[in-house]
């Protein structure tokens, strides 16, 4: 899956990608003081292009402890788990399922909206793809607001970035590609090379995607993300992150 | 006739009455069953013989055409209020030639029974056409077909198309005739349509080589179920109906708070009893943990296993089935007093928090009779339970064999939310049992509410429900404005197991148009039927539950309207049938279930009875018998005795 990190305030986009094995589950936020998870699990393509196989989020898990719910997203269906119960809606569904003020709302083939206490929301956009595509398969994409009142202790490969961080970009000069500019990146005292470009939002245009103008930064998002991307590696879809 | 008929191996019996054919069509357009059934029949013989055609249909199916054919004489039928049906009954009554309606003691099942006494050398070709809306159980559709030709057909033929529009999941056809037909059925199925057939050759409908007699003998079963990928539900639109399909799945069950009532008087002795207490072990063993349960048992005196609700534990479930065994039959019925006692235990439940408020809370009455201990009255038995239960609990009853007045724990159920089943005494009690309660052990919803546009639909039929089960389907239908209307929209709202469900369904007026204008063989009127059928059967059940004389009459006429209208046999209408001349009628109407109108031989016993001229039902005045009705003729289909009931 591919990461497109905003920052509002300094009006930069910082994009990395990260490929690991299909099954695997990245933690993508993880807010111990305010008691929620989201993960998502890894599915991988067809078959390989290129020699490599290329991987997608096919489920997203949202665990919110102080109410102890869990909102899965697959590709086939979106469930709300309350304690041993469970309630589904599928993609073919437009509607929603309201428990302890949460709300998930589903729209048809499109796209789930998680409001937790009319404060904290995620939405999770549906990408189908053809049936019989030989290489690609559906895939969900999650967006997650800057406004989430999240803690300051909030991390994760997104929720690492919650509260803006200070990121300083120069020396800008021509790449390999000349569409390609490169610069460095000066982030928490670590200097690397990213490379201009261009990445999808699919909010609004879930077909086409709107472009979206990105400093990549290489080898899954070294020297952006604390750590490498295998420390955000959790073993089940509802777990927080360990501290190192 | 057709030509061919004349030539060909013969299928007469020594009584020389032949069938040429034997045809059933059946088309289901999205759950709408429209059945035809054909028989050609010649007597072969010298001397005048009675002709018998009768047919078992589905309880709750409208007959809605019956002609009949007697040498190139066709009779022909119309729906008339019943007393104007009579009225031209008894002007011009059909001389040797009798039809009815007429309670049949197998599952589910009524007979529409005619009798014609044709001289030597008649051929009579009986139709008879009948529609059924096809109610999902257990997670299936089953289409069933009484295939009782009574003797062998030249041509013997089953034709079954199914349409859906929804998807066919699967269609099943399990043999239920006899390993005789192994392999004889086709089956092709589509992804929207299917098409069964079952066509035996005179070889293969013969019970050996050299029989004479027929292996047809038995019901034709398909089931099938439709694609569901819609928590809210299909919403289908045509000609100016639309129908909405609700059957969400992917929920968890509701936990129950069950409450068992068995009759344990003494005329429950015996088989009944033995298969009470096996389905109850049964039934017990498919508790769930999150479930609470007790258990009452009466006859003059009510017990209870035990003082309140427990939760269904390993244990308690087991000690459950050791009372259960050790009941002994014997004593008298008071219904009323057992019936209070289980609201008690629910209330004094709900008002001590013992409930789950997400909780489902019923109560499951079993009974072979009615009381003969303390309250007698049913209709004050009625108002007690009534009073007693709250809006939230629900009672189904099921009522074993025929002693049992079925109107009234129909009442019963129906005024407090639940459902009644006539269970069968005899061998298969047990089964019967265990079904009716796989029905109603998975609520997977409660309080669900439909919603439509109010400027665009109109006369919608029932909209809000109790509960919903898995496996079953809830179905909503109304008129709806495709003149104006692009889209219609529907909002299901509903509780589950651990949230609240807002579903909303879109479907464009016109997208079944093209669908259905490309299969010949879908009913164009389906909607339109489906919904005249899901009226009429709700107002047969405010009928039964209307609290005053004037209400009734008001419903009663809104019933016979409908009936009229939409061409149907209900019991305030009877069919009448005649010669193209009007000088000869027959009559045929609806029975209604009540204990007078049932069959005896609750143990499975069909005694045969000598044949009858003219039914008594159908012969109010006694007429002096004719020449040849005064002959004994043999029929071809012999059948148990019968008690009919016209309303």
């Amino acid at each position: 899956p591919h990461f497109i990190i905003n920052l509002p305030k300094s009006q930069k986009n910082i994009c990395f990608n990260i490929n690991a094995e299909p099954g695997k589950i990245l933690n993508l936020v993880s807010d111990a003081d305010t008691g929620v998870v989201v993960n998502g699990q890894l599915i991988g393509a067809k078959k390989q292009e290129h020699e490599k196989l290329n991987t997608y989020f096919g489920k997203i898990g949202f665990y919110f402890k102080s109410k102890d719910l869990k909102v899965e997203v697959s590709t086939e269906m979106i469930t709300l788990k309350d304690g041993s119960y469970s309630t589904g809606l599928s993609w073919a569904d437009t509607g929603s399922i309201i428990r302890k003020r949460l709300l998930v709302s589903v729209k048809r083939e499109h796209n789930v909206t998680i409001t937790v206490d009319g404060e904290m929301s995620f939405m999770v956009v549906l990408h189908r793809v053809w049936k019989n595509h030989p290489v690609n398969v559906d895939f969900l994409g999650i967006y997650i607001p800057p406004s989430n009142p999240f803690s300051s202790k909030a991390h994760g490969l997104i929720g690492q970035f919650m509260p803006e961080p200070e990121v300083s970009i120069f020396n800008e000069r021509p790449g390999q590609d000349p569409k390609k500019p490169e610069a460095t990146m000066e982030f928490k005292g670590h200097k690397f090379t990213v490379t201009r470009g261009l990445q999808k939002d699919y909010r609004t245009d879930r077909v086409f995607g709107t472009d979206v103008q990105c400093w990549f930064v290489h080898n899954s998002g070294k020297g952006f993300i604390d750590g490498h991307y295998t420390d955000y590696l959790v073993p089940h879809l509802y777990s927080f992150l360990k501290n190192p | 006739s057709t030509s061919d008929e004349h030539s060909g191996e013969s299928t007469d019996d020594s009584d020389k009455i032949g069938i040429y054919s034997y045809k059933v069509q059946s088309t289901i357009t999205s759950r709408l069953a429209s059945t035809m059934i054909q028989s050609k029949v010649v007597n072969n013989a010298k001397h005048p013989q009675h002709l018998v055609f009768e047919v078992q249909i589905p309880k709750g199916a409208f007959i809605d055409n019956f002609t009949m054919d007697v040498n190139g004489i066709t009779f022909t039928s119309s729906i008339k209020e019943k007393s104007e049906a009579r009225r031209m009954y008894a002007q011009a009554r059909a001389k040797g030639k009798a039809a009815g309606i007429v309670r049949s003691n197998a599952l589910d099942m009524e007979n529409f029974r005619t009798e014609v006494n044709v001289p030597g050398g008649t051929k009579v070709q009986f139709e008879i056409h009948y529609q059924e809306m096809i109610r999902r159980r257990l997670s299936s559709y089953e289409h069933t077909i009484s295939l009782r030709p009574g003797r062998l057909a030249k041509h013997l033929e089953v034709d079954i198309r199914i349409i859906e529009p929804q998807g066919l999941r699967y269609v099943h056809t399990p043999n239920t005739l006899g390993d005789h037909f192994d392999g004889i059925t086709t089956l092709s199925k589509g992804e929207k349509k299917a098409h069964i057939s079952f066509k035996p050759t005179l070889a293969q409908q013969r019970k050996c080589p050299t029989c004479s007699s027929t292996a047809v003998d038995g019901n034709f079963v398909v089931q099938y179920d439709v694609n569901r990928e819609k928590a809210a539900g299909e919403l289908e639109i045509f000609n100016g109906y639309f129908i909405h399909f609700f059957a969400p799945e992917n929920l968890d069950p509701l936990p129950k708070n069950i409450l068992f009532v068995i009759d344990v008087s003494g005329s429950m002795w015996g088989l009944k009893m033995k298969q009470t207490i096996e389905a109850m072990k049964a039934i017990l063993g498919q508790l769930q943990p999150s479930d609470q349960f007790s258990l009452l048992d009466f006859n003059h005196n009510v017990r209870c296993w035990r003082d309140g609700l427990v939760e269904a534990t390993p244990s308690q479930i087991d000690e459950a089935k050791n009372y259960i065994q050790g009941i002994h039959p014997n004593g008298g019925t008071n219904i009323n007093e057992a019936l209070l006692r289980a609201t008690f235990i629910l209330n004094e439940a709900k008002n001590l928090g013992m409930l789950d408020p997400n909780s489902v809370s019923m109560i499951v009455f079993v009974s072979d009779g009615d009381p003969t201990v303390g309250e007698l009255k049913l209709t004050t038995i009625q108002k007690n339970v009534k009073q007693n239960m709250q809006d939230d609990f629900s009672l189904h009853c099921l009522g074993i064999g025929f002693d049992v007045d079925y109107d009234f724990l129909q009442r019963l159920a129906q005024e407090n939310r639940g459902t009644a089943q006539r269970i069968f005494g005899n061998q298969e009690t047990s089964s019967q049992m265990q079904q009716f309660y796989s029905q109603v052990s998975t609520p997977l919803l409660r309080n669900i509410e439909f919603n439509y546009p109010q400027e665009s639909v109109s006369d919608i039929t029932q909209n809000s429900f109790h509960n919903y089960f898995g496996g079953s389907e809830i179905v909503v239908s109304g008129k709806v404005d495709t003149q104006n209307l692009q889209h219609l929209e529907s909002v299901v709202t509903a509780t589950a197991s651990n949230a609240q469900l807002v579903m909303e369904t879109l479907a464009d007026v016109e997208e079944l148009d093209d669908f259905m204008s490309k299969d010949k063989y879908a009913d164009p009127k389906f909607t339109e039927k489906l919904w005249a059928y899901l009226t009429v059967n709700q107002l047969l059940a405010e009928r039964n539950l209307a609290p005053t004389a004037a209400l009734k009459r008001n419903i009663t006429k809104s019933i016979l309207q409908m009936s009229l209208n939409h061409h149907i046999v209900t019991p305030f209408t009877a069919m009448v049938i005649e010669n193209p001349n009007g000088d000869e009628r027959m009559l045929a109407d609806q029975p209604r279930d009540n204990k007078k109108g049932c069959c005896p031989g609750t143990l499975g016993i069909t005694p045969k009875v000598p044949d009858k001229t003219i039914p008594s039902w159908a012969n109010p005045t006694p007429v002096a018998p004719s020449p040849a009705s005064a002959q004994k003729a043999p029929t071809f289909a012999m059948k148990p005795i019968h008690t009919v009931d016209n309303d």
